[in-house]
């Protein structure tokens, strides 16, 4: 079985870990709990 | 962690008052190494490793093990990608290797190694008989004056038994020592006459194989200047302080000698790290063979490495396609290793005739989708039958290094079926929940194997190889929304073995939850890196969509596989619910 989570655009920054694993086809192991990623609204007002 | 159990009797005080401890020791190399690399500017643009990351080049030396059985025994040492092993012992029970190997070590890198004894086989597969996990940052800088330590190995399946222990040092290297002992192996490739000191045309030779095409009279004019006592010769530290000198200057070493490559001219410290580690092989004490990605594959037997033999080069991280796909790389977060799973052959084989092949697929659609779901719904049947709780000792032997019982909140007693104890609760904490107070961080919704992309366009080009997927597709025709089409992907894959319950990755509330029939195909990785194969907008799924302050909508789709095609929810549609909170569960049934 599978989850599968659709996020809007630009709403996350998926932790860069994830994303340079998943570029070479290699999934991560994971545990419930486990940061995904950041809200890019939050990010916006740090940057302002 | 591994356990230290003990420490090495046999040091003496005497030692204490004239050795500094290991820490210090430690301490007074990192404090000796970070003024020589912060004042140079040519390191503020590493592509490889910066001075602040760099801990060290770490000697790690697996001595020997105490076991409780005789047999001739083999180590493996894992950190981050990469493995080595040991040789093979003696039929004993105390296994002496003094094998050694240098890794490097990064602040922010991995730097747990996990050390797995596996006792040999001649034919198949060696089996893993002990582990343990040693940080080894935290093991240079405890204080003490040992300069090796034991460590207890525990059983696989039940990680609190213990079943011998390992003898082990680690030493970080003195900088200094690392570049007069890099110098003395340099000089060593052209020291044809073996006197310790280069001539001329030697030191010429040496400054050919570092790729630098200088001109004679260049190097004549580096040799004067090599040749601080004028006696016609380079001694070793001569060259050292050559190489120190003019590497801040003008650059002598463009390629490794060893291997061949390229070297960053600007780039001291990475040259110093690949050198230093290319010089190693083949060199010093039994050094540990290494290649490999996991601690499996590196204690194959002999049999298993022919059958592989064919295939070998195509050995990479992730999914292999073809004859080569019989297991898969995933690398684990938390340990920030390569961990391998191997799936059955004969599995394997079906998948691949079926999810792979036009002809397999084109049975899929003369009524094997129906023949599934029949399969699924009997399998349900019989794992919520009392007898099949009998399967759970046998499943739980069969994984018995990926099923933790010590984190299941009930005693094995209490599960009076099979599902019951596929959908187990886990104790309270077991899995903590990141920056809980803070919903703009978005948490992983399942134990599992986890691909993500910026885009549906991403996984398409790196994963997802069905030709009909599309976002719009996963979430059918009642759920309409543009910026969906565009959005983040993150797919949570769960194997027979994990936990079953899946969470909300964040907080907000449940404005819909839309149930989509379907099939149920396998969503292992071969059938969705099948181009024939469609499993995300085929299968039986419920696409619910979250509302939240941080995220805008978050869609959320449970998709159900072949015999694990139940789906279970513990909330509803209006429900406020928070990041890290349950939301249901798969079980088997169709």
């Amino acid at each position: 079985s599978t989850v599968i989570c659709v996020f809007e655009k630009d709403a996350i920054k998926i932790d860069e870990d994830l994303l340079a694993n998943s570029g070479r086809s290699l999934e991560t192991l994971v545990r419930v709990g486990m940061s995904l990623g950041v809200s890019m609204k939050e990010i916006a007002e740090l940057a302002l | 962690m591994g356990n230290e159990s003990s420490k090495d009797s046999s040091s003496s005080d005497s030692s204490t008052n004239e050795k500094p401890s290991r820490l210090s020791r430690f301490k007074q190399k990192l404090h000796f190494r970070r003024p020589r690399n912060n004042g140079s500017t040519s390191l503020s643009h590493q592509k490889l490793f910066t001075a602040d990351d760099f801990a060290g080049i770490a000697l790690l030396t697996l001595i020997g093990a105490e076991m409780k059985f005789e047999d001739k025994w083999l180590a493996c040492v894992s950190l981050g990608e990469q493995t080595f092993r040991t040789e093979k012992s003696d039929n004993t029970d105390k296994p002496i290797w003094n094998s050694e190997k240098k890794l490097l070590l990064e602040k922010k890198g991995p730097h747990v190694a996990r050390i797995s004894v596996f006792e040999t086989n001649r034919v198949l597969k060696n089996n893993l008989i002990g582990y343990c996990e040693i940080d080894l940052l935290e093991f240079l800088t405890r204080d003490s004056d040992s300069d090796f330590e034991v460590f207890d190995l525990f059983n696989p399946s039940s990680p609190d038994i213990v079943v011998g222990n390992i003898s082990l040092s680690c030493s970080v290297e003195d900088p200094i020592e690392t570049e007069k002992n890099f110098a003395r192996r340099i000089l060593s490739i052209v020291d044809y006459d073996e006197d310790g000191k280069l001539s001329f045309l030697e030191f010429s030779d040496l400054i050919s194989a570092f790729g630098n095409q200088v001109a004679v009279n260049k190097k004549e004019e580096l040799f004067k200047t090599a040749d601080v006592n004028g006696d016609g010769l380079v001694s070793m530290d001569e060259l050292a302080a050559l190489l120190a000198l003019q590497q801040e200057k003008e650059p002598l070493m463009n390629c490794c000698p060893v291997c061949g490559e390229v070297l960053e001219v600007a780039d001291k410290l990475n040259t110093m790290i690949h050198l230093t580690l290319c010089f190693d092989e083949g060199t010093g004490n039994q050094v540990m063979t290494g290649g490999f990605l996991t601690d499996k594959q590196a204690s194959y037997g002999w049999m298993f490495k022919l059958s592989e033999w064919g295939h070998f080069s195509s050995y990479d991280v992730g999914l292999n396609s073809g004859s080569s796909a019989s297991h898969i790389l995933v690398f684990d977060r938390r340990t920030k290793r390569l961990v391998e799973e191997l799936i059955d052959g004969k599995i394997v084989l079906s998948m691949r005739a079926i999810y792979q092949s036009k002809v397999g697929l084109g049975l899929l659609d003369i009524g094997t989708k129906e023949l599934l779901k029949s399969i699924s719904e009997k399998q349900g049947k019989k794992m919520n039958s009392v007898e099949s709780s009998k399967d759970i000792p046998k499943f739980i032997e069969f994984f018995k290094d990926q099923i933790n019982l010590a984190e299941v909140k009930y005693p094995l007693e209490h599960f009076k079926t099979f599902n019951d104890f596929f959908i187990r609760e886990l104790k309270l904490g077991a899995r903590p929940i990141a920056s809980l107070e803070n919903d703009e961080v978005a948490v992983c919704a399942a134990d599992s194997r986890l691909m993500a992309f910026k885009s549906a366009e991403d996984s398409l080009r790196v994963w997802i190889k069905g030709r009909k997927f599309s976002i719009q597709g996963l979430l059918g025709k009642e759920i309409v929304s543009d910026a969906f089409v565009d959005g983040s992907l993150v797919i949570f894959r769960l194997a027979p073995q994990d936990y079953h319950r899946f969470h909300f990755p964040v907080s907000g509330i449940i404005e819909r939850i839309v149930d989509i029939p379907g099939c149920l195909y396998t969503v292992n990785p071969i059938a969705v890196n099948s181009k024939y194969c469609n499993v995300f907008t085929e299968n039986k799924r419920v696409v619910s969509i979250i509302s939240t302050k941080h995220f805008g909508k978050v869609a959320f789709i449970a998709i159900g596989a072949t015999m694990v095609g139940s789906i279970t929810f513990l909330k509803k549609e209006g429900d406020f619910v928070k990041k890290g909170d349950e939301f249901g569960y798969f079980s088997f049934g169709g």
